[in-house]
């Protein structure tokens, strides 16, 4: 157990930061251990500090890098153990334009190996999915399907 | 493996039967605010065996049964259907096909179905088992998780890892 | 102060279900005292039900519906005593469009006594303002203020 | 009384003095993820008089002076300034316009001045007593906050309806 989570956890730690690179445009970002010299006991520590930022601790971050910063996290896991389908419920709320589109174009990468279902109020998102299916209520309080083909 | 629909019929705001084809890629769900999107999210995590009420966002588990409307009368039974494709013989079944069903009825009673026989949660959870696909697995996202993975308290980081490794 | 908090009460109970209904176009709201006979220390309680539906407690509400009564609730004790400015930050993010426009409507209404500062990436937001200021930083880590004229 | 303008200098990622002149109505804030906008929100929240770092995302006070850039070493000293208009005469001072302003410096020493003249935060909050205006007053929302309004813990909502009383 303790061979597979030392494996596991190096795989992470470079799918973080190749991943965390790609988002950010640049930037360092880190994962290590602290607090004890037993991998599987010690704490994990974040790092990430966008392009030309001299920040320390991810508590600086905003609103909009944190999420980018915990989906490159996410991202960096299923380099190392693909997740057959993963739904992500308005992630990308607090992106702003240029961050929605890099987020959709490695949304779209990935997509080859998780199925992925996205809820979503973002157009830009809308457009990226392979199709897409309308929920509506056309009578209060009761949820029907409307498919809306995209391609 | 891979999910081909998802079915669901008598959950929260779905008092009639809806399919939704997954289909390879990345598949969209929109509409406005309150018509049922987050529902879809939580029949999946019901489905796959989720026991937390707090995190079906209900009181007690009966409240995911259709509740009815000013026009309609509650349902008394929920069920939720997921349809994997398993070609490729990744879940440990002979089936090409494998469907996993959850029912709760009013009355309390509850049932987990496997191509359509009953058996019990640690059938489905044995089935899913090293595959990443579980209730309570890192694959299903809302904004308030995104706090919680980065928070101070480092439990839900090492558990994200610890259920990768 | 007793006679003082139990007139502020009844005010934002009134004040509260006005924009409720403004919000949701009709539906149910109210605000309950419940645990003890004395308003000074009972528990305030918030019963919120859209059109048409059948809801009892909050719990059950969507994100954006959560947004739009918390929002309802904010003005209504503004109606009762209104705060002389008001930072809103990115509160607009789960709105759908409609609820955005409606929200964007009521802060006109209420900026006839009230300052509003709103953070935003939505664009029908942008467009309500009064007036806008770009925050950028085109030397990375270095906030400059850019202000986009709006009229 | 209503806000004129504010002015941030050394506070956070804002190195170089900026002005928002403030006026009536709406004004937004527009900018890309992490450029400074929710900065502008901590320094009037901290102009205020407010003490939770947790609040400011600090994990120290000193957080807040400028820290340095890859290209720009850090300063010193961090000040925020409001300047109220007080034609109405609603503040109980006997001028038109009513500046309030915090400083602190690296060394630790921290300074509050009303219309440059050094005074207590005391002297702050009593001039705002009854205006609703505070820095933990209900007047400076975040999507976070939506979840402590509306949840089951009832003293915060308590606390939202005693201020306005
Ligand atoms: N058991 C139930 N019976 C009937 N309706 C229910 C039940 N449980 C929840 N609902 C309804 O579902 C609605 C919430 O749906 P949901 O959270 O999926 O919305 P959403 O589409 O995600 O909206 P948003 O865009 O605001 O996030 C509530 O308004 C509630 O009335
Ligand atoms: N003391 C400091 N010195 C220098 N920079 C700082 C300091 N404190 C915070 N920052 C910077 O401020 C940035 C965060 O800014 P802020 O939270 O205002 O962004 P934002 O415009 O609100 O973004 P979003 O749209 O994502 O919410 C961080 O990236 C951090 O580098
Ligand atoms: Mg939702
Ligand atoms: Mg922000």
């Amino acid at each position: 157990a303790r061979a597979m989570f030392l494996e596991t956890l190096e795989g992470i730690k470079k799918g973080f930061v190749q991943i965390f690179q790609r988002l950010f445009i640049g930037g360092e970002a880190e994962i290590r251990l602290s607090g004890s010299e037993d991998p599987l006991e010690a704490e994990i520590d974040i790092l990430a500090t966008p392009e030309g930022k001299s920040m320390k601790s991810i508590t600086l971050l905003s609103g909009g890098e944190k999420t980018l910063t915990a989906t490159a996290l996410l991202f960096g896991i299923y380099l190392v153990k693909p997740a057959p389908f993963c739904v992500l419920d308005e992630i990308d709320a607090p992106l702003d334009d240029a961050n929605v589109q890099r987020f959709c174009k490695m949304l779209k990468d990935f997509s080859v190996s998780t199925q992925f279902m996205v809820i979503t109020h973002n157009k830009r998102t809308m457009e990226a999915a392979d199709r897409l299916y309308g929920v509506t209520m056309e009578q209060p309080g009761i949820s029907k399907l409307v498919s809306v083909k995209f391609d | 493996m891979y999910l081909s629909r998802l079915e669901i019929f008598g959950f929260k705001s779905f008092p009639q039967k809806i399919t939704i084809e997954a289909g390879s890629g990345v598949t969209a769900i929109v509409g406005p605010n309150g018509c049922g999107k987050t529902n879809v999210v939580d029949a999946i995590r019901w489905c796959l065996g989720e026991q937390s009420t707090k995190t079906l966002r209900s009181e007690k588990m009966e409240d995911v049964i259709f509740n009815g409307t000013k026009g309609e009368k509650p349902l008394s039974m929920a069920e939720v259907s997921l349809i994997f494709s398993n070609e490729d013989g990744q879940l440990a079944v002979e089936y090409n096909e494998v469907s996993i069903t959850r029912r709760l009825f009013r009355s309390g009673e509850s049932e987990y179905l496997m191509n359509n026989r009953t058996c019990r949660l640690k059938d489905i959870t044995d089935l899913f088992l090293n595959t990443g696909l579980g209730a309570d697995s890192y694959s299903m996202i809302e904004p308030k998780m995104i706090e919680t993975i980065l928070s101070e308290d480092r439990t839900i980081r090492r558990s994200l890892f610890e259920e990768a490794a």
